[in-house]
């Protein structure tokens, strides 16, 4: 099974 | 106020494309450097990040900093109003309610006027720190284009296995396994049609094609497209435009459980 990530995981929030 | 003309209106019709269906709706950020765009997909998946430089407009006039929060789809429709071979000048105030756009066409005969309104949008702001890629990958956009579209009717998603022999996309299916290879071109200059392969190391990661296939709508910005790899890391999927910036995405890779 695949399980999709957030892109918000990877990057920081400024 | 802002103004911002540019002669080549057809490259705005074209960015408009190449984010109108993974982006529903964005800030358009208006400075001295230029327009920048930093949006997510509606799941939060993958990210575009698009530059058009003030050098590319003639002119370009930026006041005071200003956000135009865009509906995609509405500007979207608003750009197919334009011919490719016109003109296309945005304007706005410094505080602004609508955005405007003009299309002239070559000779000027006909000029068209359209204003759109804002809307509020509370945008998050990721930061993208500078990553060391264990491979990045140069092919021509059309190619890519193509090797989503065919491996999207064998499977959902594919996996970008790259090595000292080149790169390859597979994916699997219900129906079986599709894999396509692609070897580093033997004159290596990053002329167009060259696939070229800068390899730190060995790397293999699965992306939703769904997702890249968006991506590839950006295709008739650029000759090339450049892809960046690198272990559990999202891939960097570049198109950079000739005189006036670029469209990169970022996409997230699946991860197994």
């Amino acid at each position: 099974c695949e399980l999709q990530t957030l892109i918000r995981e990877y990057f920081k929030s400024q | 106020m802002f103004e911002a003309r540019l002669v080549q209106g057809s490259l705005m019709k074209k960015f408009m494309e190449a984010i109108k269906d993974l982006v529903k709706e964005a800030n358009w950020d208006c400075t001295g450097t230029g327009i920048s765009l930093q949006a997510m997909d509606t799941s939060h998946v993958s990210l575009v990040s698009l530059l058009l430089r003030s050098d590319g407009f003639d002119p370009y006039r930026c006041d005071r900093n200003i956000s135009l929060g865009i509906n995609m789809e509405s500007m979207a429709k608003i750009m197919k109003c334009a011919s490719n071979d016109d003109v296309i000048t945005i304007r706005s105030e410094d505080h602004p309610d609508n955005v405007t756009f003009v299309f002239e066409s070559p000779n000027q005969e006909k000029v068209c006027d359209y204003e759109m309104k804002l809307m509020d949008i509370d945008s998050e702001h990721l930061g993208i720190p500078d990553t060391e890629y264990d491979a990045i990958i140069s092919m021509p956009a059309s190619e890519f284009q193509r090797i989503c579209r065919d491996l999207s009717n064998i499977g959902d998603s594919v996996k970008i296995t790259c090595n000292k022999d080149g790169v390859q996309f597979s994916a699997q299916g219900d129906t079986g396994i599709g894999k396509i290879a692609l070897k580093q071109n033997a004159v290596i200059d990053k002329e167009d049609g060259q696939v070229s392969i800068e390899l730190n190391d060995p790397v293999s990661l699965t992306f939703a094609l769904r997702y890249l296939t968006f991506f590839t709508k950006a295709t008739p910005l650029a000759s090339t497209v450049t892809l960046s790899v690198s272990a559990k890391n999202p891939v960097a999927v570049e198109y950079r435009v000739d005189d006036i910036g670029y469209i990169r995405y970022y996409l997230a890779p699946k991860i197994e459980e």
